[in-house]
């Protein structure tokens, strides 16, 4: 563990937690994109199998058992509660354009031939493309609240730290994960254009606004 | 070396 893997945490479990905090105190999922969070949560329950088979220590364990407790609770929230909100005429992605290439992609390059192993790596490349759903709604709807900017920023965050203890590791230990690393790199760069704007204008006060 | 023996992270 180090610092920017530990930053990279905090910034994921911030991002869940304000999504959450976003959709219960407004009562409303007006915004976020169902899509991507089904996708969120198929890479929580394909990633996080390990709980059953490998202990790594108490702060992992409770980490991805808050992630899928929190996904979770998030699909309940917009598919059941505050159903009547969710903006279902604007998140009209394909979904299955990006499940069927991860998996054929993590049958095809992945560490091992085992079913365990295949999960991990379609889970991983899954997420790196989960949140396009959630940019196409921004992109259609030509907006974004600031909370959900706010959001998006912290989960985009995530990777982009992963990234930076990715470089850590290879220096100080040695380690690196050619899969985990190149999925790293095309999540990050799906967010660089949501970055910008973020920077250019939800931190100047001003309203996520796509140019017309 | 690549680890592919246990993924660590989250």
């Amino acid at each position: 563990m180090n610092i920017f893997r530990l930053a990279g945490d905090l910034s994921h479990l911030l991002a869940i937690i304000i999504l959450l905090l976003k959709i219960w105190k407004t009562r409303s999922c007006a915004g976020i994109s169902g899509k991507s969070q089904v996708l969120f949560a198929i890479v929580y329950l394909t990633r996080y199998l390990d709980l059953f088979t490998t202990y790594i220590s108490l702060y992992n364990s409770i980490m991805k058992i808050v992630f899928i407790a929190a996904s979770g609770a998030t699909l309940y929230l917009m598919y059941v509660k505050f159903k009547a909100t969710y903006d279902h005429n604007h998140d009209s992605f394909r979904i299955e354009f990006l499940l069927i290439p991860c998996v054929i992609l993590a049958l095809i390059i992945n560490h091992d031939f085992t079913v365990m192993e295949i999960l991990w790596t379609f889970s991983i490349y899954l997420e790196s493309v989960a949140i396009l759903p959630q940019l196409f709604l921004v992109s259609k709807t030509g907006e974004a609240e600031s909370i959900t900017s706010h959001y998006l920023f912290a989960l985009g965050s995530y990777r982009a730290l992963y990234l930076l203890n990715w470089i850590y590791r290879y220096m100080a230990e040695s380690h690196y994960d050619l899969i985990a690393i190149f999925a790293g790199v095309v999540q990050t760069i799906l967010y660089c254009d949501f970055f910008y704007l973020y920077i250019t204008k939800v931190l100047k006060g001003k309203k996520l606004q796509l140019p017309a | 070396s690549p680890s592919h023996s246990g993924h660590d992270e989250l």
